[in-house]
């Protein structure tokens, strides 16, 4: 016999889960259950990686990108560096069912989204300002995910410029330290 | 991030991902998360994956559509994942992340890399309330 309902999630996102199993097993679709689950997670900016106030760019700003995708249809709605929403998976769901697109990304995604309905807002929080004050400040800009640039992004903040050379100089390619707080 | 594979009462799968992605990013950066097939990838016929961790390497390898690509080709939710974890530890053996991967039957499993342990969350009705699963990397 198939175990079915059933619903897994990534990291430890119980709140999400308790709400996407909620919709399941009141006979509701696997696609709401994802997006209303995941929608827990934003509200709740799950360990900060998730949602509005969290991941801050260069710049301090809070992005965000979501994806649905149906496996029955196999269509998919996704949204990428969304600014000033805080529903991107719902954003997400709305490319899926109100466009023949799958994919639509930056401000053009935003102005999408308040042509549906969405409220524009700040994702910017007091804690989000703060750990962009402490990065840029205290530490220098560090770490960052410049190569081939001057100032030496190593040890100093942008703008920077291309490092003009006569031969291919290869740098060593420095990963993303992933932990609890910090993951696509 | 949070990624979600879900199959409902009439055997429908979905999947799906939500972030703010890495933090001190280049503005404009985007990550695997809003990726079809690398952040998250469902198909009613096999069932879904997601995957989480470094966004600019794992895109690169489509690690959900390869975990759902392996399920169809009759491998456990467990050894999909293994082998799209593997295929980019191959390339990138300092990569951290991790990918869960769910059947249109309701067997799930999940592998991670370059992390010590990687929990994922399950709630099925073979059970009153979510279970947290931690597999070691």
């Amino acid at each position: 016999e198939p175990n079915i309902p059933v619903v897994i999630t990534t990291w430890w996102f119980s709140n999400a889960t308790v709400k996407a199993w909620e919709v399941l097993k009141e006979g509701g679709t696997a696609l709401d259950a994802v997006e209303q689950g995941a929608s827990v997670c934003e509200v709740q900016q799950c360990d900060g990686t998730v949602g509005y106030g969290g991941s801050p760019d260069e710049n301090g700003e809070t992005t965000l990108d979501a994806l649905i995708m149906d496996g029955k249809t196999m269509n998919v709605g996704a949204v990428a560096a969304l600014r000033r929403i805080k529903s991107a998976i719902s954003v997400a769901r709305h490319v899926l069912e109100n466009t023949k697109h799958s994919f639509l990304a930056g401000e053009l995604a935003t102005q999408f989204a308040v042509q549906m309905g969405f409220k524009e807002e700040s994702l910017t929080t007091a804690q989000s300002k703060q750990l962009w004050l402490t990065w840029h400040n205290e530490n220098h800009c560090q770490p960052n995910f410049w190569l081939g640039v001057k100032p030496d992004p190593t040890k100093h903040c942008g703008p920077y410029h291309e490092i003009k050379k006569s031969f291919k100089v290869t740098q060593p390619e420095v990963h993303m330290i992933v932990d609890r707080y910090n993951h696509d | 991030t949070i990624g979600m594979v879900a199959v409902d009462s009439n055997g429908d799968v979905a999947a799906g991902t939500s972030t703010n992605g890495a933090k001190y990013k280049i503005p404009g950066r985007v990550g695997d998360s809003p990726i079809p097939g690398a952040g998250a990838y469902a198909d009613n016929e096999v069932g879904g994956a997601a995957a989480t961790g470094d966004g600019d390497i794992m895109l690169r390898f489509l690690p959900s559509f390869l975990a759902v690509e392996e399920m169809r080709r009759g491998a456990s939710p467990t050894e999909a994942a293994q082998t799209a974890v593997k295929r980019i530890a191959a390339h990138y053996p300092d990569f951290m992340g991790a990918v869960i991967a769910l059947t249109k039957t309701g067997q799930y499993g999940a592998a991670c890399h370059g992390i010590p342990t990687f929990p994922f969350v399950v709630q099925d009705k073979t059970r009153n309330v979510f279970e947290i699963i931690t597999v070691k990397c």
